[in-house]
């Protein structure tokens, strides 16, 4: 691509999480492998890339608006010094619509990462959008990602959509680091037996079909959404997680 | 909206169903909605417009590829006489990525409007994808809709960005059919508990305060996602299907 890509700045990486199906866990896999780097002592940002349906700042439960000092936004710390930037802290009401086309999310997207003072951080995550359209041309052809993570469910569906991401990461030769099946299963709180909400796991098949690193499987917790809707994922914590981000 | 709407041709109801929420449920709905108008006499048609993230056809098993006849396109039907037209039908493997921004997601909106010949219809069911970007946008401004439906679960957090589709709809002035909670629960198949995996049910809550009609929730069933993988959401039918589409 003749775009000319964004410089490193201060980061020594920087990964997507992405799936091109809408609510597979992308925001969920994002906050739980930013906190568990940053528990082991790392620097971490997240940066929020899905302009019109930003979630990141809900489950940190971060409300206050980023301030601009000498034209540099700087990002709002959470509760453990994870740097953020999400649309929604720039909105007044946190269900306000942002209704804009392609070329102004494009713009805003490349303030999130040039204008916004990350400062040196060992990682940086960006957590992507549904679909395969200009949020994600925009930083597979501007941003230096590194590679990315691929969440995943059950579902043939499932498998389907994100292939279609696969493919598009492969076109343009953006590295992959493996793929995460999420929503695996769901053990009954009640009477303990497995309960395969959306079919057989089949991650690992769709990691091997595509020569992928398979990171593991996260099962259905209705622990979870507890945690995100009170703005309190950094205090979630579950040893499959400490496999996957290792 | 200086925009011109198009013509309303022979189709009689223009239904939008969206969310602003990925993975909530949408196609799901679309879908046992257009099947129950169907199975009661209805000429239904579903224009599937989520171009980079197409399920409606998978759903209905379809993978013939629609003809063109004088410059017309020929949807494709299902099983029921449901006319179909969806990105994926167009691409040659169904994991092939629609690599397209904003300008040819519009452009190809306007054909599968335009260049399809829909012929008369009692209802046609646009399927949109999340967010609230360039597809709800030209929708909106250039489609002459009759009324959304909008796709809920009980997550505060999708009861957020489903908020932001209300308002966007508030906005561009165009009429609420009312709001439809999916996943609202699961009965456990082996103890027949009831797990609310997604927190307590909120649906009628969110309808009342933006002063919207609760048409009814929907329970998870892990038999909903082998019908969608076999393409046969035609056979599942359900009792709460038939009060929401009354
Ligand atoms: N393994 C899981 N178990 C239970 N709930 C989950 C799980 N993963 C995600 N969720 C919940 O599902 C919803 C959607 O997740 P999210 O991360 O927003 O998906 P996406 O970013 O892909 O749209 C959130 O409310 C989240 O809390
Ligand atoms: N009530 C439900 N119970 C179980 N599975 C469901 C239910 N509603 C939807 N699903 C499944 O969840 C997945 C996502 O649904 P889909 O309609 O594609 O969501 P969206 O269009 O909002 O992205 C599909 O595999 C579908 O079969
Ligand atoms: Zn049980």
């Amino acid at each position: 691509s003749m775009i000319p890509k964004f410089g490193k700045q201060q980061l020594k990486n920087i990964i997507v999480v992405t799936s091109g199906k809408g609510g597979v866990g992308k925001s969920f896999v994002s906050s739980i492998l930013a906190s568990y780097l940053r528990r082991s002592g790392m620097s971490v940002g997240i940066l929020d890339a899905d302009i019109t349906g930003s979630s990141i700042a809900k489950f940190f439960g971060l409300r206050e608006r980023p301030i601009v000092i000498a034209d540099k936004i700087i990002p709002v710390q959470s509760k453990n010094g994870i740097k953020i930037i999400s649309m929604n802290l720039l909105l007044p009401e946190e269900t306000n619509p942002v209704l804009w086309r392609g070329p102004l999310i494009n713009k805003i997207l490349q303030e999130f990462y040039e204008r916004v003072d990350w400062g040196p951080l060992d990682i940086l995550v960006l957590d992507l959008p549904p679909g395969t359209s200009d949020t994600h041309l925009t930083i597979y052809q501007s941003y230096p990602v590194d590679g990315i993570i691929f969440v995943s469910t059950p579902q043939d569906l499932a498998a389907m959509i994100v292939e279609k991401g696969i493919n598009m990461a492969k076109i343009m030769n953006v590295p992959i680091f493996g793929l995460v099946e999420n929503m695996s299963h769901l053990v009954c709180p009640y009477c303990n037996k497995e309960i395969e909400l959306y079919g057989p796991p089949q991650g690992a098949k769709v990691a091997e079909l595509y020569n992928l690193n398979f990171l593991g499987k996260i099962p259905l917790d209705p622990k979870i959404s507890t945690f995100t809707d009170e703005g309190r994922i950094e205090d979630y914590s579950n040893d499959i997680i400490k496999e996957i981000s290792d």
